[in-house]
């Protein structure tokens, strides 16, 4: 049982690693257990080292710092248990302008291998998609339009960068 | 494999509603409160999730349409996806895998439902569900499908609870 | 004791209902105590109606529609109790491109009366500002530059929308 | 009255910094993780805050600058509030009132700070700063200053917690 929880933490904070240096654009991040000898015992900690800063456990990051940590650490476990589609809900929602757009960057490679399907406000994730489709509500009823031209997208509904 | 189609009726805020998708990546968008997020709980739906708190609804009686502004509140409600299957990840000879779910108001008690599977049109059950998508490592609690909200869960989370998701895997 | 909690429960529900309706656009909601009778003995429930939707307890709303609901809430107490200063930080982070500008519309009202402080990557937000001020960090140092001129910012550091 | 500067001196990333305000609408931008919040980090060090969770550190001594990518951690750090007090909201003959908190390394254990807090230069405490700001209902716990995070705490906690905010403001 541990033998398989710690091949899974190796592979795992591999990946972890090299997602976190790709979003961040060249910062540092690990997983630790906090009880090494008996893992089950203690807990799983993410560290990060946003370029250029000292290393910071998850609580002292900023909110967008957090969330590329977090979100990091989802895909380092998808790539260890490979599905054929993903979903993901407006997860670039706290990220500035150049953080989505590496978010969404990471997406457009993935999507060679797998389906992904992501619900976002943001057009530079947007524009990177094959297909965008819209969705209204109109009487409490929804409406999916077909394929939508993101520049037509009325600037009011989308936040552009 | 991917995921063909979702045809939903009847379901939250979707009277009769099919969504194609394509293999590579969608993008899906709109106001805030228009069904974006409905679309990922339907998918939830019919991947077997048990917990009606993770499809943001009290009972699983609160995901049968309600009628919108003008309509009447529905008896049922069910979802379809259709996987591509070309490939057999998943070890049945068809093309296409369509896996539906079905609730239907029970006529004793109109607060809970009765829950039906069917395969391909044959009537199944969750546990037929859960070993057919198992061979696609497609679940309702792995992290395939991350909902809005997530990423803040994971940042807020205990160790412990952290350590939990890779004790899931293992 | 009660009668104290029910004078401030009155204000902040009257507060509540005008201000969700102006921020949704038309939709109507109300302040519930769990236990009208001893209000000690229940919590306080908020709910909501958006425009065109029948009533829902916050749980069963979208993500930008609680965040609608709670900063309604958020609004209804500082109202309450009226204060020279308010710090907002990234309150709009939920809210789609019409409900950013009504928000940051409400502020723009409010700012005759009291000082705002509002940090946000949202254009349609800061356009209505009186000031803005950029904030960098260069080896792990945080600058704040003077005014910057919204337009100027590149696209993408700022959300458009 | 109004917040007509905060001057900031080895507070968490900022060196020694003062940002002027003005009355009305100001905003502030900049890339993630550059100290926007730092700043109302900042104003809410001074306003008396004695949870440390409030202001994201582990100990008060998380507080005081690190010194960054090439500079030495510091020992000390402190923050001026300065606010204009033209309409005497502030029972004290002075256009303005400057609060400054102090928080120093203790010689004996760097882990533990000692705090002082100054009005106008003279020494002062945290009741007299609090029973000072009562009269502007300026306070640490209101919701005059809503930090990153807080709308989603309020949709997410318990309806009795929520009550709580009204019974503090009764
Ligand atoms: N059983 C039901 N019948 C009809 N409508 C429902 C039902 N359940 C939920 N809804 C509606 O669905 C809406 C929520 O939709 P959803 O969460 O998908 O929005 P969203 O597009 O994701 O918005 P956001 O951008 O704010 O996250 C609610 O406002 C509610 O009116
Ligand atoms: N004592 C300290 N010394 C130096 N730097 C610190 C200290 N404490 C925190 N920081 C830095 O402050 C950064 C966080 O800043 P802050 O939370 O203000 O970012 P932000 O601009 O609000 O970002 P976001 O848009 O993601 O919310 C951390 O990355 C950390 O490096
Ligand atoms: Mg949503
Ligand atoms: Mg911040």
């Amino acid at each position: 049982k541990k033998q398989a929880l710690m091949k899974v933490f190796d592979e795992v904070n591999e990946n972890f690693q090299a997602i976190f240096e790709k979003l961040s654009g060249g910062g540092s991040a690990r997983l630790k257990l906090e009880n090494e000898v008996d893992p089950f015992e203690g807990g799983l900690i993410l560290e990060s080292q946003p370029r250029g800063k000292s290393v910071h456990r998850l609580e002292a990051l900023s909110g967008g710092e957090k969330s590329l940590t977090a979100l990091s650490f989802i895909f380092a476990i998808q790539q260890y248990a490979p599905s054929p589609f993903y979903v993901l809900d407006e997860v670039d929602m706290f990220l500035d302008g150049v953080n989505s757009e590496l978010v969404a960057n990471m997406v457009r490679e993935q999507a060679d291998r797998a389906q992904f399907i992501m619900v976002s406000l943001r057009k530079v994730t947007l524009k990177l998609a094959d297909h965008v489709y819209g969705v209204t509500m109109r009487d409490g009823i929804t409406q999916v339009l077909g394929t939508v031209d993101v520049d037509e997208i009325a600037h009011e509904e989308l936040k552009e960068a | 494999m991917y995921l063909k189609r979702v045809e939903m009726k009847n379901f939250k805020s979707f009277r009769q509603q099919e969504v194609p998708f394509e293999p590579g990546f969608t993008g899906i968008t709109g106001p805030n409160g228009s069904g974006k997020s409905n679309i990922s709980d339907a998918i939830l739906f019919v991947l077997g999730t048990t917990s009606s708190k993770q499809i943001r609804a009290g009972r699983l009686a609160d995901l049968i349409h309600n009628g919108g502004a003008n309509g009447e509140p529905r008896d049922e409600c069910k979802v379809s996806l259709v996987l591509a299957n070309e490939d057999r990840t998943i070890p049945v000879d068809e093309d296409e895998i369509v896996l539906t779910r079905r609730i239907k108001r029970s006529p004793s008690d109109p607060e809970r439902v009765n829950s039906y599977y069917y395969v391909n049109g044959d009537t199944s059950s969750l546990t037929e569900f859960q070993d057919l998508l198992s061979h696609a490592r497609i679940s309702a609690d792995g992290y395939n499908i991350v909902q809005q909200g997530d990423v803040t869960r994971i940042v807020s989370m205990s160790t412990t609870e952290r350590r939990g998701i890779l004790d899931e895997i293992a």
